[in-house]
């Protein structure tokens, strides 16, 4: 009598959960904008053998955003999950994965991320902040602003934006602006920078220096700037943990 | 004489009941949520 199939991998079996963790790990290190995502939930997972000790593993992932930037060396177990109050994102992730002879490897990845809607946010928090777009003439005016500060202030290399994360506009009970921004060092100290703005360019990558922000300006019922940046020191670029990587097929919106 | 009872009368009748206090194992997926559900 042929041996029964195997019973189906449920979404919390430790393999399930390695395969996971392998795939947020990979999303991660492949992503170059916003910040790091966390595993929420394992939707779903189906297993296919090929052979003996080979199998292909197609995942759905429920993921949030946490506070950490991208680019940040904290490792991801010791970073914040967005909370509900601070408008949470989702990320929902499809990965294809391989696993050979114990070993993962992903073949394929989609994510697509999508902030809470706003309903969500203000029925649990009426007066929180809800994250403004992007290209917000506030918003863009807030980073100009708070990087002039810090460059005119530092004594350190001057700093230029790498992108902006995420920024929130409260109205009441005072207008409040808040902005968090990538940035990396240049080949210039601040004061060299006044004198020729231009000149200073990135550091090249065996130097590269990035940072963060975190800056809150405030309009009303008072004008008031605070400006914090973080710089993280050169990190040596990891390498592939020894996986092969084909067709990441790897986007996010 | 014989009279072929009908399926569901059977099935009924030989459905092993549950012992009591049985609880059928969670579904295999959707996993556990381990933050919160947005």
């Amino acid at each position: 009598v042929p041996a029964a199939p195997p019973a189906p991998l449920g979404c919390d079996d430790p393999e399930s959960e390695a395969a996971a963790e392998f795939s947020v790990n990979y999303i991660n290190s492949r992503s170059h904008h916003g910040y790091k995502f966390t595993l929420n939930r394992i939707e779903n997972i189906r297993k296919i053998s090929q052979g003996p000790n080979n199998d292909i593993v197609f995942l759905e992932l429920d993921l949030l955003e946490t506070t950490c930037p991208i680019l940040s060396p904290t490792p991801l177990e010791n970073c914040t999950v967005r909370s509900f109050a601070q408008h949470a994102v989702e990320g929902d992730c499809d990965v294809k994965l391989q696993k050979l002879d114990g070993k993962f490897s992903v073949l394929a990845s989609k994510c697509h991320s999508h902030a809470d809607s706003s309903e969500d946010v203000l029925q649990v928090c009426p007066d929180c902040p809800l994250l403004a777009s992007l290209n917000n003439t506030e918003v863009l005016t807030a980073v100009t602003t708070a990087l002039n500060d810090h460059n005119s202030k530092t004594t350190d290399a001057y700093l230029r934006l790498l992108e902006i994360g995420r920024a929130n506009i409260q109205y009441a009970p005072a207008h409040i602006v808040s902005v968090e921004f990538a940035v990396a060092a240049t080949n210039c100290s601040a004061e060299d920078a006044k004198d020729n703005v231009e000149a200073c360019q990135l550091l090249p990558d065996d130097q590269s220096n990035f940072g963060f922000c975190k800056a809150t300006m405030v309009k009303q019922p008072s004008q008031d700037l605070s400006v914090d940046c973080l710089l993280y020191g050169h990190q040596v670029p990891t390498s592939d943990p020894g996986v092969t990587y084909s067709h990441p097929g790897y986007d996010i919106s | 004489s014989v009279a072929k009872r009908a399926v569901a009368v059977v099935a009924q009748h030989d459905k092993v009941p549950h012992p009591v206090g049985f609880v059928p194992p969670p579904p295999p997926c959707p996993g556990k949520i381990r933050h919160f559900e947005i």
